[in-house]
């Protein structure tokens, strides 16, 4: 067994959610925040078994999708208010995979 | 060491917090969401050495509850209102539990 | 690529969010509660190449600060209002680290 680890945009979950569901697979959602933008976005949980590791990352590439977002220049995330206008473009990713052994797994 | 992660349901969630501190173990808990309920669930996290595991298993056994739920035949979380009067029930297991290797632990 | 999951304290956090990703790191934090205090804490993820993991441990050393917390001698979580005055002091680590091994990562 594998666990399957992702970190994926909060608009792109719910699909993400339906579509690992729909092909048979578990999978947990947990609300998390990026040390970068200091915004919301989830990470996903599914183990899995070691064949069918390479569908749950299908899915994921299928389900979520880069986009890009605008920040200003200055990323301080204290300084709320902008007082220039000066932006910058940064990608962020469909997701972010990890995939990790599982030891042992037990449902009871 | 070991990390033992578990998902488990709300309802028993501060039994198990409460027995396994009991037990000496230390633990930290995860707000969590199922991918086919989309209902609150929590994911329980607790690294202890590799004698301990199967206690802190047992622990979760004893604590943790199947219960069985009464869903909606058509599962379609964008169907709030339900037209038919078609259930199903759906088994939730005490705990889902994986165990995975800790390469390296260190408290500061 | 190794996975680096800390469990840091709330009052720590934005400097450990703050500090990793101006050291070029990726994080992740989310939201989440001891199963001593039963209070709110942060579960901070850091995926890393091998050879950065001392670095992102040796970050966390710096910014995370132990401090001693007084708590009432009978902690019991049901008892909110305190009928006698005995106290013990608790100290609560600055992080507890757990480094796990990725067999694959994949960024999409
Ligand atoms: N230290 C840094 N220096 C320069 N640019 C930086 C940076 N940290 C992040 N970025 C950029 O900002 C985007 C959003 O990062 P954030 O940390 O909010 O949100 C991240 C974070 O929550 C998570 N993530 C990505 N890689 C991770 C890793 N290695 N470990 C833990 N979490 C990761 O996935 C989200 C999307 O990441 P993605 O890489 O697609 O997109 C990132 C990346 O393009
Ligand atoms: N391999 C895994 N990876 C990650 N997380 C896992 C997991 N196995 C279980 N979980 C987590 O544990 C909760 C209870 O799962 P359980 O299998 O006991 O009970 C499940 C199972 O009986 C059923 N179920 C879940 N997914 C299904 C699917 N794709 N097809 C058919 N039935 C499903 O619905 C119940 C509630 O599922 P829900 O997703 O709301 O909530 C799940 C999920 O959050
Ligand atoms: N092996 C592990 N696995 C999973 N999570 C872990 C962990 N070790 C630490 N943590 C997490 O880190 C927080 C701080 O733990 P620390 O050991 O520094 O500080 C702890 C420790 O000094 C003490 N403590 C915790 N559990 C205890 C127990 N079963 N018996 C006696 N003292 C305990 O109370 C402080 C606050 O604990 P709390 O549970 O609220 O919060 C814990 C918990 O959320």
């Amino acid at each position: 067994m594998k666990l399957v680890m992702a970190v994926v945009q909060d608009i792109d979950v719910d699909a993400v959610m339906g579509a690992l569901t729909e092909a048979g697979e578990r999978v947990t959602r947990i609300a998390s925040t990026g040390g970068f933008f200091r915004q919301g976005n989830s990470t996903v949980l599914c183990a899995t078994e070691d064949k069918r590791v390479d569908n749950v990352i299908a899915v994921l590439k299928k389900v979520c999708h880069r986009r890009t977002r605008l920040i200003p220049v200055s990323l301080d995330p204290g300084e709320a208010i902008l007082t220039s206008g000066a932006y910058t473009e940064v990608t962020v990713g469909g997701a972010t995979i990890l995939v990790f052994d599982i030891e042992r797994f037990a449902q009871i």
